[in-house]
């Protein structure tokens, strides 16, 4: 079963490595 | 009929950090199950399932453009339910309890807020929407 999600912030990647914007 | 999951694949190695999160690895698929808009999505991926960052994903068939909603420059007001320090440049730092704007809410869960003449990311699960008009 899903349990709840983490509660603390989504980390994100480095700026380098994030998805370009569309 | 069957249930089609979306797939996603991963543009960043993450090391899970909690029992319910899974590690990704950078070029892996991994099929959601669920988005929560505190941007922590539920995925599988082989044999495993678990909590991941959607930030670390990019869909499969082209850009989301479609699910994500438009910025709202008027802004929506919300007030921080907890204190956040900026750790990139692109973020921005509040106090709990401080009212800001809320001008897109992004699908990985840091949204765009405005704050007087400040912008920058802020966790979407810190942010409670407020009745205060503009």
């Amino acid at each position: 079963s899903i349990k709840n999600p983490p509660q603390n912030p989504p980390p994100r990647p480095p700026p380098e490595m994030r998805r370009k914007p569309a | 009929g069957p249930i089609i999951l979306d797939t996603y694949r991963v543009i960043a190695d993450f090391e899970k950090t909690s029992k319910h999160e899974i590690n990704l690895h950078t070029g892996d698929f991994v099929e959601i199950v669920e988005k929560n808009e505190n941007g922590w999505w539920f995925c599988q991926c082989e044999s495993k399932r678990g909590w991941v960052p959607a930030s670390y994903l990019e869909p499969l068939d082209g850009p989301e453009e479609a699910e994500e909603p438009e910025p709202d420059y008027e802004g929506e007001m919300h007030v921080t339910t907890q204190a956040y320090e900026a750790e990139q440049e692109d973020e921005i730092s509040l106090e709990v309890g401080q009212t800001v704007e809320v001008i897109h809410k992004l699908l990985d869960g840091w949204w765009v807020v405005r704050k007087g003449e400040q912008t920058g990311h802020y966790p979407s699960m810190f942010l409670q929407k407020s009745d205060k008009k503009n």
